[in-house]
């Protein structure tokens, strides 16, 4: 049987070669609107890939969405895979994807921290960080939402090597993390940074770094409650919304705060479900309810960033 | 492979900041290594732990002694990576 994303299992969770796999088979079978880039290596030299959607121009306005940064939240890899395929597939079909796919790109980057996902699935399953190599400890890894510079070092991240959330020697200093910083500076103009964790079933905005409320917490505070709303609409799954530092705790160093410090205006964090029983092992039988009802809230969001020009 | 067997994810009630702070100093000092899976952030709000098996016996003492309430979420690790090995398997099939 000819492979296609026709044939491939979303229910699943796959390895990393048969994602790099599937991401082949999605642009072969949507030539006109999904390509593949690559926008660095991994500390490990392996490849991050993004997948661009576009219908055509020059430089549009563009939506960045990205799963996998901590590589043991395989349930934000499975919703990325079948979230892909959705935009692939009903762009032409349902009106809001495609007036977005109309006059914006998106890129998405489904396997952020390829080092740490091979890990998982050879040597270590509740492995969270990259694995580069700190020269003055025996531990390995750095945070890949702690270091990022926005408030670079500060509270809610760690200076210890082998804590789970340590921030790394120095800002951007991951490959993985410098990579999209790069590549969404030199675009240029991308009005909306989406980054997918597991769990804990929060919308989270800036900032994570400090407590003052951003300027824009109004809007993104609103565009959050009508998200949520809309998402608990499908199964009941009820999220809470906020800033980060208002809402779960300080967090230094994280993509959302970069990139709104950095003009990104539209800048969320999701933290998926979590039924209260697995954490983020999640059962592969959730996969496809958890990547239905996180559409509708990402459909809200990519169609006020459309609504919302600036 | 890292095997997890016996290893539990224990949800964690704090129900005052005090108790959020013994929580904090636990994952500093614990002298097995033990993991927020969802960190301690305010009263009311749950707490994930893994602890490895070894540690398991001293932590369960710790939060009993300081009365800070908790139920076992993953009985045993391992066993849900069992399952979730098998279930990828089963679909590569």
């Amino acid at each position: 049987i000819n492979r296609s994303t026709s044939t491939f299992d979303y229910a699943s969770y796959h390895t990393i070669d048969e994602i790099y796999d599937w991401m082949d088979m999605l642009v072969d079978d949507h030539p006109d609107l999904v390509s593949k880039l690559q926008i660095g290596q991994s500390y490990e030299n392996r490849p991050l890939y993004v997948l661009k959607f576009s219908t055509g121009g020059s430089n549009r306005p563009a939506i960045w969405l990205d799963t996998g940064i901590h590589s043991r939240e395989w349930i934000t890899q499975a919703t990325g895979i079948w979230t892909a395929n959705k935009i692939a597939k009903d762009y032409g079909q349902d009106p809001s994807i495609t007036a977005i796919l109309d006059s914006m790109d998106i890129f998405f980057e489904i396997i952020t921290n390829p080092d740490g996902f091979a890990f998982t699935q050879s040597s270590n399953r509740l492995w969270r960080k990259t694995r580069s190599i700190t020269a003055s400890s025996n531990c390995i890894g750095v945070d890949p939402n702690r270091n990022w510079d926005a408030g670079f070092g500060g509270s809610g991240s760690s200076s210890n090597p082998c804590s789970e959330t340590y921030h790394g020697p120095y800002a951007h200093s991951e490959r993985e993390v410098k990579s999209i910083v790069d590549f969404i500076l030199s675009h240029g103009n991308v009005k909306s940074v989406i980054s997918i964790h597991s769990y804990s079933q929060m919308l989270l905005f800036p900032y994570g770094y400090t407590t003052a409320p951003a300027p824009d917490h109004q809007e993104l505070n609103e565009l959050a409650k009508k998200a949520v709303s809309d998402l608990a609409a499908v199964y009941g799954t009820k999220y809470t919304y906020g800033s980060i530092a208002d809402t779960i705790y300080m967090a230094a160093g994280t993509t959302v705060d970069w990139a709104y410090d950095n003009g990104v205006k539209y800048s969320f964090t999701f933290e998926l479900r979590d039924t209260g029983r697995y954490g983020f092992l999640l059962p592969s039988s959730q996969i496809i309810p958890t990547a239905t009802e996180t559409w509708t809230a990402l459909l809200d969001i990519m169609v006020h960033v459309l609504e919302h020009p600036y | 492979e890292q095997l997890f067997v016996g290893d539990q994810v224990l949800r964690i009630m704090p129900s005052d900041e005090e108790q959020i702070n013994l929580l904090r100093v636990l994952a500093e000092h614990a002298a097995v290594q033990v993991d927020f899976w969802r960190h301690p952030t305010s009263p009311g709000q749950p707490a994930d732990l893994w602890v490895p098996f070894p540690g398991l016996q001293a932590v369960k003492v710790f939060l009993e002694s300081n009365n800070i309430s908790y139920i076992i979420m993953i009985e045993d690790v391992q066993e849900l990576l069992d399952e979730e090995k098998k279930t990828m398997t089963k679909s590569r099939r």
